[in-house]
């Protein structure tokens, strides 16, 4: 299978819609300046799989939701009264379009709610977190091994990491 | 339990030797060494798994002394052998480069290049145009300051010859 | 004892946002903000400090939510208004730009050339080009193999206008 | 005052005695491939400053004697007759050569002895390391702060430490 597309919706510093598509590149780097939003889209691809959000950077799901208004506790004369207007969504949503060997075309969805709480859903159909990580592992997708996502910064700590710990990812995989 | 704990090890400890040389070799150098070890031969899941990377033109393995390029690239070779494993279709890599020195970027690059395909999908954020300018496409990410929000837009490198150049410009 | 705390605290807090901004800033913008607070005012050394940096046309002031590259530039900001207190008389800094892009790297060289100088030297371990080549003078480190030790070899940059070019080229 | 040069002997990567003068440059770059040694020259300057071995990547002072031969177990074949006839050496040392704002010249010596032990000199004369570092602090060389050396790696950690570490690092430099 494949990782043929993305859809976040209101997904950390995207606002709105943003959607990407990987086409059929086997190779794709994802390039932009300091502070743009790469590993938010990292995050976002590790939010759908069903990654907890304590790997996300963030201590709830939702901080994940897009921030836009001036996060300050003092009435900051930054935040002048066009921004006020505009309210902070209270929802999101990330899909990922992965397509399988047999080209058949699945639609993984992970929303975050108003009341921050998550739902799964595969082709629209409402699923258990439990139902959604078999058919991800039924594509060799080990949510829990998570030997194929390398958050920034983390590559030293795979070669250094304590004989115990290289045994414990080992024992996930087998 | 034991017996399905051997069948990854073993299946892993044959080849990241190969995986590392691979990736360390250079048109004049032989790749290093790379094994791994059971701290616990009857047990094998009660204690835990060593492993030894031996950089080319090296003598030693202790991996503590390794320097911070060289961890990476022994990181590299690790993940990349215990993939091999039960493959993922598709790794996630941000900024994997940040330690690597331009000859060891230009090995990482055509490592992935050699095995990206069918089967394999290589998605890599990074910085370095020695990097992303080997890569089938690019997805540029940039923050339009008006809406206050982060953009994309595709750009398929396969339908340039020049485009790397290009790129680099407009991040200076 | 809280005397000498806040004497130290004060001089710091008062020079953190100037820092930041000159470190930041840019031909088109200007810097970002950054400053100190204290979490118990009355006993200042039994709470801690609370360090916040916003980086130019941002609008977060929470250091968790910065990215790598962004965290870097708050983190040397704070490291050269700190050593504006008793300033000791060089740095030493081991690829500080790894998680940065072409242009904070540039802001970056310009505020070393800027500040070393009589009284204050840096000496700093970089693999991009687009830093060292600002530098005054260049340390080459490399592996002497058949004697399977590290040798040096030094370049007075001021020499040579063209000299950037050639080192870059040899790396390559 | 200003660091004008450095002597290592038989300091981790460097066989023999290896020197290196800063001349009268203000900003100079430490450039080379991965595991050349660059770090090591920091390591150098930490050691040679009094800062402890656990922050040089190394459990003990011996760990910072160069080693040369293939470190193994087993008898490994690659170790050619060549290799073992050549003794490691079993002490070491680090000179820095520091320019005061008088332009006297300090000589500053550390080294690590046969038995691991440690002895400070400045300008060839035994002291002990209290007063070694009261020396370096009249140059404002605060050994136990730190706040000048950045070690590979540690830059973000300067951002991201907790208000209590941020208080007792301005406590140490007050
Ligand atoms: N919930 C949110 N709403 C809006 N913006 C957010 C939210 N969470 C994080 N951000 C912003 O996202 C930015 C960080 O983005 P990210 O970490 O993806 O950058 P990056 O492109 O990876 O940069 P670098 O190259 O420095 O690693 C921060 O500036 C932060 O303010
Ligand atoms: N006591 C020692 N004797 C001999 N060699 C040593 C000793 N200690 C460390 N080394 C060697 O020094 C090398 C690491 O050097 P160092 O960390 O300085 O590299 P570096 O130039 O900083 O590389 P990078 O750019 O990857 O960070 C290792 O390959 C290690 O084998
Ligand atoms: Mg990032
Ligand atoms: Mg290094």
């Amino acid at each position: 299978g494949r990782l043929a597309g993305l859809e976040l919706h209101n997904f950390k510093s995207y606002r709105g819609t943003a959607s990407v598509g990987f086409g059929d590149a086997s190779f794709t780097s994802i390039i932009g300046p300091n502070g743009a939003g790469k590993s938010n889209m990292l995050d976002a691809i590790s939010f759908v799989l069903g990654v907890q959000s304590a790997q996300l950077r963030s201590h709830q799901l939702r901080d994940l939701i897009y921030r836009g208004r001036v996060e300050s506790t003092e009435n900051d004369e930054e935040s002048s009264g066009s921004d006020v207007l505009l309210q902070d969504p209270t929802s999101a949503y990330v899909c990922a379009f992965y397509e399988k060997d047999n080209g058949e075309l699945m639609k993984l969805k992970r929303t975050i709610n108003t009341n921050g709480s998550s739902d799964y859903s595969i082709n629209g159909k409402i699923v258990t977190s439990l139902q959604y990580s078999i058919a991800l592992k039924a594509e060799n997708i080990l949510i829990k091994a998570k030997n194929f996502l390398v958050f920034q910064g983390d590559i030293e700590n795979v070669a250094a990491q304590s004989p115990k710990d290289l045994a414990r990812m080992l024992e996930t995989i087998s | 339990r034991t017996e399905l704990f051997m069948t990854a090890f073993s299946h892993i400890s044959d080849r990241i030797d190969g995986v590392y040389k691979e990736l360390t070799k250079s048109t004049s150098t032989v790749g290093g060494s790379a094994y791994l070890t059971l701290e616990d031969e009857d047990e094998p899941y009660a204690g835990g798994i060593r492993y030894h990377a031996m950089p080319p033109m090296k003598r030693f393995r202790d991996m503590d002394l390794l320097s911070g390029g060289e961890k990476t690239m022994a990181a590299l070779a690790l993940l990349f052998a215990v993939h091999s494993f039960h493959p993922s279709p598709f790794f996630v890599l941000d900024e994997i480069d940040a330690a690597l020195d331009n000859s060891n970027v230009a090995k990482i690059a055509s490592y992935m290049k050699r095995h990206s395909g069918v089967g394999l999908q290589f998605i890599v954020i990074s910085l370095k145009s020695s990097l992303f300018e080997n890569s089938d496409a690019l997805v540029g990410i940039y923050r339009e300051q008006r809406e206050n929000s982060s953009k994309t837009v595709t750009l398929d490198l396969r339908n340039y010859q020049t485009a790397s150049a290009e790129v680099t410009r407009k991040e200076d």
